[in-house]
């Protein structure tokens, strides 16, 4: 609440704090430290700051605001040469967060984490509040130097190895996650190369994503990762990158490239919804993810001379996709129509009706709603594989013709205006991946909207979408691969005969060379 | 066409995990062992 | 074929902040502990110098390669760290134990004339960090309380 603190605490924070300050720099044996916390905290009970909850808060949200002034004053004055800068900034910084650290640590009984947690929360979120008024207020010239040095250090004051601290971690964990969600770039662009610093600070990451038990971070990461693709993106849209986005999108593929090394489940298990807000001509960023697949798994050489893929054991087996993708298809009346034309193959209007569904404007460049695209082509497909299944059959790229699913996937492929029908293949591509029934589906969908369109320029797009997913850098999915060599390959395609495939020496010479690396 | 993935800094190659040694997303250098915290014996803090 | 897409007001606002951040990006030392000696902040040194360090550099087996000077300077001027840590492997595999009193290594010089449960006595040769160079210290008592 804004009611006036308390006439007098201003001083006695500033008092407390500076003590501290030199208590914290004289102090650098862990004996002497703790004797001196335990005298310092009985200062702060005497000058009456622990008396209630909302004199804690007070002094906290002072104590900040003293050490964000000190921070601005001390970059501002030039006498300092700027290695001292931030050593005096940091030294404030790196005193006060030790002061936090311990008061989490000590406060509350032993055996009660509440207290420690809810003491926690409220110090960040007292930083948080202040960072983003001081963003608003400062504009240009707000300085994330502080917030960073401050998020940083009492994470990782919080992490050391200290047995009632590694029993909070996942608390501490989900505390931070928190944090750095409520301040992710959309809401403080002005903080957000601190923010990609702080979200891969090795130290958080370890905890994150492989110390907490049972993956329990994975969630709070992968939202983190969608705060970061959500705000790149409008940036990435456009091929040249403005140096300021250059840095952060270069930041971005370090960190995923760390994720695919270390934690390629993670990648496998929430790429769908990556997907649906990294840029559909991110094509290397997205590559990095969809080329992820379990450690445990050892991927067939996709050159193999007749590779039966069917045959393989991983392909009965559907992919873990942890993001609730069927909540995408709304309204709730088209998803009724849809699982009753996938039933039953009625209204037979559904058909007519989908492109509506799925187109939202009429301007060039965002004409269709991509997340309900992608969700719908995943659904149906999902829907497609029970089924096939429920014949105790395995899907091909026989059966898998002639049924609700496959009249979804050819009216979209006929209904679509070019951009559309680019969205459209590329929901599908997007599914191969690693060996799972999705991936061994979308394969077989894919071809075989290649050798039933009705015209080649749908022959030519399928061809495109594929194509410039496989001429980017490395990694390539490995699904990705099997199906274009699976379509240059087999003579039922007549993939060499079509025009487009000749279209300029340079094409035909790059399919000409994947051939080669094919046969 | 992308970057070159194996210029940006990280070991791609390496048998050990990379996060423990990531040295953030604007380095082009993995972390080398002065720049690791470690857990030593309280008695090596002698400053 | 989605082509270029203008940014909205809003993505040009932020934009902004992020350009006016760009100039002021987090440098590596900004997410370390303050360090006496040692900050991660790069310096450009000449392209001919090795700009990368080799995958070995983080074992011991490297370590027990160097001198022991060279582990000596690893273990006090890089506290904390990992090299310290494994400075301290390396030279305890050459027979150095730690004082934790004195906070110097010592190395037996010979064979202790006196050895108990609790000490052991004779010549040693340790490396005194103040004056930064190995002494010989005869009749020394190693209380086997400050042995590391």
């Amino acid at each position: 609440n804004d009611c006036e603190d308390p006439p007098g605490l201003q001083e006695k924070t500033e008092f407390l704090l500076k003590d501290w300050v030199s208590i914290y720099s004289q102090s650098n044996t862990v004996t002497r430290e703790t004797k001196n916390f335990g005298s310092f905290v009985q200062k702060m009970n005497m000058y009456g700051i622990l008396k209630t909850d909302d004199l804690i808060t007070r002094f906290f949200r002072q104590a900040t605001q003293f050490c964000i002034d000190l921070v601005y004053r001390i970059l501002s004055d030039q006498t300092h040469n700027p290695a001292q800068v931030k050593a005096k900034i940091f030294h404030w910084i790196d005193a006060f967060v030790h002061l936090i650290a311990l008061l989490v640590r000590h406060s509350g009984e032993a055996g009660n984490p509440t207290t420690k947690i809810n003491l926690l929360n409220k110090v960040l979120g007292i930083v948080l509040g202040i960072l983003l008024k001081d963003q608003d207020i400062r504009g240009n010239t707000f300085s994330q130097l502080g917030y960073h040095r401050f998020f940083l250090m009492l994470f990782l004051e919080l992490s050391v190895p200290d047995t009632v601290l590694e029993s909070l971690m996942h608390s501490i964990v989900t505390a931070f996650s928190h944090t750095y969600h409520l301040l992710n770039p959309v809401s403080a662009p002005g903080f957000c190369y601190s923010w990609i610093e702080l979200i891969s600070h090795r130290t958080f990451i370890g905890r994150i994503l492989a110390q907490i038990a049972q993956q329990k971070g994975w969630p709070l990461y992968a939202q983190l990762l969608m705060d970061l693709f959500n705000f790149l993106a409008p940036f990435l849209r456009n091929a040249e990158l403005a140096k300021p986005v250059q840095i952060m999108y270069k930041g971005t593929l370090r960190v995923l490239l760390v994720l695919l090394h270390d934690f390629p489940e993670f990648l496998c298990d929430y790429h769908f919804g990556f997907c649906d807000v990294i840029p559909p001509n991110c094509i290397q960023m997205r590559n990095i993810i969809l080329a992820a697949f379990p450690r445990n798994m050892r991927l067939p050489d996709p050159f193999t001379p007749n590779l039966k893929v069917d045959m393989l054991n991983e392909t009965a087996t559907a992919p873990k996709i942890c993001s609730n993708y069927v909540t995408n298809i709304q309204p709730g009346n088209f998803k009724k129509d849809l699982d009753s034309y996938l039933k039953a193959r009625a209204p037979v209007t559904f058909l007519s009706e989908l492109r509506s569904h799925l187109q939202i404007s009429n301007e060039p460049g965002s004409r269709y709603n991509i997340p309900l695209m992608n969700a719908l082509v995943l659904y149906v497909g999902t829907q497609a594989i029970a089924h096939i299944r429920s014949k105790n059959c395995v899907p091909s790229t026989s059966n898998i013709a002639h049924s609700a699913h496959m009249d979804i996937f050819q009216n979209l492929a006929v209904d679509l205006d070019t951009e559309g029908r680019y969205l459209f293949l590329n929901a599908i591509a997007n599914q191969l991946r690693y060996p799972n029934s999705h991936t061994h589906y979308f394969s077989c969908a894919v071809l075989h909207l290649f050798a039933e369109a009705n015209t080649e320029v749908i022959q030519e797009q399928i061809t495109r979408v594929l194509l410039e997913r496989l001429i980017v850098n490395r990694p390539h999915p490995w699904g990705l691969l099997i199906t274009f060599i699976e379509l240059i390959k087999n003579p039922i395609y007549k993939f060499w005969d079509h025009d487009f495939v000749h279209c300029a020496p340079e094409i035909a010479k790059l399919f000409e060379s994947v051939a080669r690396s094919c046969m | 066409l992308g970057t070159d993935l194996t210029g940006l800094g990280l070991n791609l190659n390496s048998q050990e995990s990379l996060h423990p040694t990531f040295a953030g997303p604007f380095a082009d250098q993995p972390c080398r062992a002065q720049d690791v915290d470690y857990n030593v014996p309280p008695e090596y803090l002698i400053n | 074929p989605l082509g270029p897409s203008l940014l909205s007001k809003e993505h040009q606002m932020q934009f902004q902040m992020m350009e006016a951040a760009y100039y002021h990006l987090p440098t590596p030392s900004d997410s370390e502990k303050l360090t006496t000696y040692f900050h991660r902040t790069p310096v450009q040194t000449p392209a001919h110098y090795p700009q990368s360090q080799l995958p070995i550099y983080d074992t011991v087996e490297f370590y027990q390669r160097l001198s022991t000077e060279t582990l000596f300077f690893v273990f006090y001027y890089m506290e904390g760290s990992k090299a310290q840590y494994l400075a301290a492997k390396a030279l305890k595999k050459q027979s150095w134990r730690f004082h934790t009193k004195y906070m110097m290594w010592f190395q037996r010089h010979e064979e202790p004339k006196i050895i108990n449960d609790d000490y052991e006595q004779g010549t040693y040769i340790y490396f005194d960090y103040e004056k930064w160079s190995q002494r010989k210290k005869e009749g020394f008592t190693f209380e086997y309380k400050y042995l590391e």
